[in-house]
C-alpha cells in the first residue's frame, strides 16, 4: 500500500489548491528556504490527526488556515486530504483508494472525512492504525528530529518498539 | 503484549547491528533492554535529562527501556552524548532503518534528515533508503544535491508571495537550485 | 547600568532592522522591550515554552525582556514558531550580526550555523559575515562549499584511528570533500 | 586583538598536541563527521573557563580527557592553550601575547593558567571580561544552536544584550 495523492487547500501556506501525486520509491521534494517543505510534512501530519499544535510550530489550531499575504487575503477554511493506494484490500474497504481528510475554520469547527463521508476523528485513527499510518509513529520524522531518537529516555524509546511491533 | 515487544526488540537489535555497520563500514552497535524503573529514587539522574527530551511520564514506571551502545571503528565505545551531529544523525539513521524494515508502514517522510551529514555519509544514508524503497514509500525533504541524485521523482516548491506552487522538477533542473 | 543597556538595546535594534532586510532582501523586522514580568501569574504560559529553552530563572522576574518581530518580504507578520527552519535561522543571523557589530569581541567561533540554509541564503550570510570580518576574527565549522570560499584561510580536521590531525587546506582540497 | 594560536593537547580526541595558528578574518575548519571539529569548539570553551559539562557534550570533568582508542591508550592529562595578540594593549599586561591554559587531570584535579603562571579560575574570567571574550556570550555559537536565541524566553534573549553593553 503506498499513499498515491495529497491535496492542501488553505493549508499554511497553500492557499491555492495543491495535488501531489506520489508513486511508490523515493520522492524529493526540494527548495528554497521558506518556500513549503515542511509545511507539506505538517500537512501529512494533519490530516492523520495530529492534535499537537506544538508539534505543528502553532498556537491555536487555527494557525493551520492560510493567514493571508501582503497579496492576497486570509483564508477561512484549510483543508489536506491524503488518498491511500488500497489495491492490496489491505483496509477494510470494497473500494481500491481510500480517501481520508481533514478541514479546519475558523470558527474552531473541525471535520474528518473517509472517502467523502462525515465521521468522528477516532474513525479515522482507528483505520489509519490497520493502514500501519500514525501521525506519532515514525511516519514524518520533523526537521531537525533526527536525532531525537538518541535524546529520549530509555522508557519513552522503547514507545517508537511498541509502534512497530 | 510482552511477548510481542520482546520479538520486536530482537527483530530490531538484529537489523540494528546490521545497519549500523553498513552506515559506518564497521565498529559495534547494539541495543538492550534495561530493568523497569521504580518510582522517584531513580529520579535522580533527570537532571541530566538532554534538552528536547520529553519530561518523565508516569507510564515510565514499571516498563523496560531500550538503550543504545555504540562503538565507531577506531574508537572506543562511548556514550551518545560525546558523539558528533553526523554520528549522532547515522546512529538515529540506522534505528530508523531498523524499525522501518521490521514492520514496514506504507510511506515515510524525512524533513532534512541529511542536513548534519557528510557527502561520504549521506551517500551511505542513501543507499540503505533505496533499498528499504522497495518496501516503503518515502518523500525526502532536501537541500543536497547528493539525496536528490536517489529520487525516482522530484518535486519542487517555490514561495509567490506568501503562497506556496509545486511543480514536477527534473534532476538537472533540482540540482542547479541546490546546495 | 540601566541607561548603558537602553543604549545597547536601541544600537543593536537599529542594526537588526537593517542586517535582516539584507538578509531577506527586504521585508522588515524590530526588537522590541517587553514590560517587566511579575511572579507567579505569569507563568500560565510556561506551558509554551519551546523544547530547549531554558526554564524560568529568578533573575527573570521585574526585568523587560526583549521580543523579535518579523515580517517576511511578500507575507505577512507571523509568531516566529511558524518559520521554517532557513528563515530562522537567518532571523538568528540577523540578531548574532548585530549584537557582533555593537560591541565586537576579538573572535567569535560558528559552528555550522549554515546548516539549514539554502545556497542563495548561505551566500547572503557570507556576504555580512565577511564586512564584520574587518573588525571580529571569525572561525566557522562548515560542511558547505559555498562558505569555504568565503574564507581567508582553511583548515581540514582528518580522524586517524580516534585522534584528530590538522592540515592547512587550499580551497581547492577542501571543496573536493565538501557538499 | 585576535586570537593568535590554539593549543590542544589530550583535549577530547586531540591525543597528539596540536597547534592552530589564526589570522584575522575567516577561518573555515572542514572535515568529515566526527572528525574533531566541534572538539575545538568545546576546547576553546573549556579554555575560557566553562564549568558545565553538559555544554561541553559531557557527564563528568573527566570526559574531556582523551579516552583512547582501539590503538591507542587513554591519557592522565587534558590541556587547551589560547594565545591572544595584545599589540593594541587592551589588556593589563606589557607583553604583546598574552596566553591563557587549562590543565585538568584523571584525578579530577584542574589548574588554570596565564602566562605560564598558576591562578585562579577567577584571575582567567576577570582577564577574558577585559578581553571582551567569554565562554557563555556569543563568542562560540554551537553546533546546532543558531536558532537557541529565538526559542529563548524574552528575559533571557536580554542577557544576550547585557553581554554586548
Ligand atoms: N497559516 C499560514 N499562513 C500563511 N503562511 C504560513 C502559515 N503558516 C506558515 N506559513 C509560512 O510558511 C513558511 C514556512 O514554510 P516551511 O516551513 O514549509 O518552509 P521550508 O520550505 O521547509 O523551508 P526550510 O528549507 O527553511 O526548512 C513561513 O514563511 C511561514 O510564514
Ligand atoms: N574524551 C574523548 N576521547 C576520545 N575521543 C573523544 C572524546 N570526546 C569525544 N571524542 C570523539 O570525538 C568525536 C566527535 O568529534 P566532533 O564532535 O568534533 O566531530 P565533528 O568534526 O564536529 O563532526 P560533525 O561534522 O559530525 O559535527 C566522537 O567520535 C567522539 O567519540
Ligand atoms: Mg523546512
Ligand atoms: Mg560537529
Amino acid at each position: 500500500m503506498h499513499l498515491k495523492r495529497l491535496e492542501l487547500h488553505g493549508f499554511k501556506s497553500f492557499a491555492a489548491r495543491t495535488v501531489l501525486e506520489f508513486s511508490p520509491g523515493v520522492t524529493a521534494i526540494v527548495g528554497p528556504n521558506g518556500s513549503g517543505k515542511s509545511n507539506i510534512a505538517d500537512g501529512i501530519r494533519w490530516v492523520l490527526g495530529e492534535q499537537s499544535m506544538r508539534q505543528l510550530r502553532g498556537k491555536k489550531s487555527d494557525d493551520v488556515i492560510f493567514a493571508g499575504g501582503q497579496a492576497r487575503s486570509t483564508m477561512q477554511m484549510a483543508e489536506v486530504g491524503l488518498v491511500l493506494d488500497n489495491s492490496a484490500a489491505w483496509l477494510p474497504s470494497e473500494f481500491a483508494e481510500v480517501a481520508v481528510a481533514r478541514r479546519s475554520f475558523r470558527n474552531g469547527e473541525s471535520e474528518y472525512l473517509i472517502s467523502g463521508q462525515r465521521v468522528r476523528l477516532r474513525d479515522v485513527t482507528l483505520l489509519l492504525a490497520q493502514a500501519r499510518v500514525g501521525h506519532d509513529s515514525y511516519t514524518v520524522i520533523g526537521q531537525g528530529l533526527i536525532d531525537q531518537a538518541l535524546s529520549l529516555r530509555a522508557e519513552e524509546r522503547r514507545g517508537l518498539f511498541e509502534d512497530a511491533a | 503484549m510482552r511477548r510481542q515487544f520482546e520479538e520486536t526488540f530482537h527483530a530490531v537489535n538484529e537489523r540494528f547491528q546490521r545497519h549500523f555497520t553498513t552506515l559506518f563500514s564497521g565498529g559495534a552497535a547494539r541495543l538492550e533492554l534495561t530493568a523497569p524503573r521504580r518510582a522517584s529514587g531513580d529520579d535522580a539522574d533527570d537532571e541530566d535529562q538532554e534538552p528536547g527530551a520529553r519530561p518523565p511520564t508516569a507510564k515510565g514506571m514499571g516498563v523496560s527501556g531500550v538503550e543504545v551502545f555504540v562503538q565507531i571503528p577506531g574508537k572506543r565505545a562511548q556514550d551518545l552524548a560525546l558523539l558528533s551531529g553526523g554520528e549522532r544523525a547515522m546512529v538515529s539513521a540506522a534505528l530508523l532503518f531498523s524499525l522501518l524494515e521490521t514492520n514496514p508502514p506504507p510511506f515515510c517522510l524525512l524533513d532534512e534528515v541529511d542536513a548534519a551529514l557528510d557527502e561520504a555519509n549521506v551517500t551511505r544514508f542513501c543507499e540503505i533508503l533505496k533499498q528499504l524503497a522497495e518496501k516503503t514509500q518515502f518523500m525526502v525533504i532536501t537541500h543536497n544535491r547528493v539525496t536528490m541524485t536517489y529520487a525516482d521523482a522530484i518535486y519542487g516548491v517555490s514561495m509567490e508571495g506568501a503562497v506556496s506552487r509545486m511543480l514536477s522538477m527534473k534532476l538537472a533542473e533540482a540540482v542547479a537550485i541546490a546546495r
